[in-house]
Parts: C-alpha cells; structure tokens; sequence
C-alpha cells in the first residue's frame, strides 16, 4: 500500500520541472522513510537528487519498498495541470502511478509504469572547500543577465563575493554578491549556462540555495524546504580547458 | 578554449 498527500501542489510541480528538463525518465524510490529519487542525464553531465521525507506530505504511507519509474516528460504535463490551491494524492496500482487533484473537481490521472533496467546511480562524494548560500531569485537572475553575453557562465566566490560572469563575443557581463559567509579560499568553475538554466527551473522549491564550489569541479547546488525535510540538489559537470 | 567535462571523471 502507497499513498501519499501533499497540499503543496507546487512542490512537485517546481521538482520535476527541472528533473524532466535533464533526464527522460526516473526510478522513484518509496519506503516507510518517504520519496527519493536519484538520476543522471544521458550524457552524464548532470544528477538530480529529490527528496521528499515523509514530514513533507500531510499522509504518507508506504508499507514496502516500491520502485515508481516513470516517463518524466509524462509525469510533467499531468503535473503541469494541478491548480496551487489543490491536493495531489499519488498512489500505484498495478502498473501505473496515479496522481490525483483534488480541488474543486476530483480529477485523477493514471500514468504508465516503465521498465528500467538499471539501477538509480548513487551521487559522488566529494570534498568541496568552499559552501555558502545565495538567494534563489539572484542566481536565476544572474543567468539572465550573463545570458545577455554568453552561453557559459564563469562561477567563482572568494572571502568577500560570490561573481557570476563570462567574457563574450560582443561583451561581458558580471554579477557580484557578498555573502557574508566565512569562506577561507576562492574557487572558480565553469558552466553550461543552458544546464545551470534547466536545474533553476525548479524555481519555487526554495528561497535560497546552498552552493559548493571548487576548482574546475562540479557544481553542487542544494535547494532545501524550510522544513528540513525536503530537499533537491543537483551536481553539474564543469566545463574543462581542454 | 574549455570543453564540457563529464561526471564521470568525479564519480569514483
């Protein structure tokens, strides 16, 4: 038996924007803890991690382990159709995952199981010597305003400031923030701005982002509910002089 | 000139 309510439609809504831009499917994970997922894009540049603890739904109930895998282009127009003010109840039955609103109008939608064959991958442990946390709403601006010049994005933060830049063809653009965190070293990487682009979609699972930064390492970025019991986060390749 | 690295190259 699985079931799961939550009355925050937008959480799952803003999670599998971003998960569905990076990867085609996904193999969810229910047990008695709650909901967790765990994916890498095709080409191995980007892995998601979501996290719903079972604190974050308003009834949660799951008396097995249970592999959900769906099509998350799939999930995501069905999601894309829940109102802010409905529930969303999820539970499976025999080769579907059934979502349903409940607002107004009860309206339930059965989407197809998938097979998939491998294993959810599990993310790498890394050392990261610098962390700190920025507003969510000033990273999605930065991308748009480096976007203005470039298709990369030059990720960097010292003592003092986290800066957002890059160097185009026709000019540069920079964005610089000061943190206010103790941050003993600097650390610079450069990213895909079209893939920092796809995981901020995921634009109302917080207010701000934890982000770990190093030298040409990926970039980890964690978008935590207020609750502690959520959580999404992503580990983005850097992009390498070559 | 830099060129998209893989995750790869950090997993194990």
């Amino acid at each position: 038996m699985f079931k799961a309510v939550l009355s925050d439609s937008n959480i799952l809504k803003t999670s599998f924007d971003a998960i569905s831009s990076i990867v085609d499917e996904v193999q969810m994970m229910a047990d008695e803890e709650g909901l967790r997922l765990d994916a890498l894009d095709r080409s191995h540049i980007t892995f998601v991690h979501l996290e719903l603890k079972k604190g974050v739904f308003d009834e949660y109930q799951c008396d097995e382990t249970l592999k959900i895998n769906v099509d998350t282009e799939e999930l995501m127009k069905v999601l894309k159709r829940a109102k802010a003010e409905d529930m969303v109840e999820l539970t499976v039955d025999e080769g579907n995952l059934i979502v349903t609103f409940e607002g107004e109008a009860k309206r339930k939608f059965k989407i197809r199981l998938i097979d998939i064959e491998y294993e959810a991958p599990s993310p790498p442990e890394l050392e990261y010597p610098t962390e700190f946390e920025v507003p969510f709403s000033l990273l999605k601006d930065s991308i748009q305003d480096i976007g203005i010049v470039s298709d990369k994005i030059s990720l960097q933060v010292n003592e003092e400031k986290f800066q957002a830049s890059a160097e185009g063809e026709f000019g540069d653009a920079k964005v610089e923030y000061v943190h206010g965190e103790r941050i003993e070293e600097s650390a610079r990487s450069i990213f895909s701005l079209e893939k920092v682009k796809e995981m901020l979609k995921a634009d109302k699972f917080s207010e701000s982002a934890v982000i770990r930064l190093g030298n040409d390492m990926p970039l980890n970025l964690a978008l935590k509910m207020a609750s502690d019991e959520g959580e999404l986060s992503f580990l983005l390749a850097p992009r390498i002089e070559s | 000139q830099e060129k998209q690295s893989s995750l790869d190259a950090f997993f194990n």
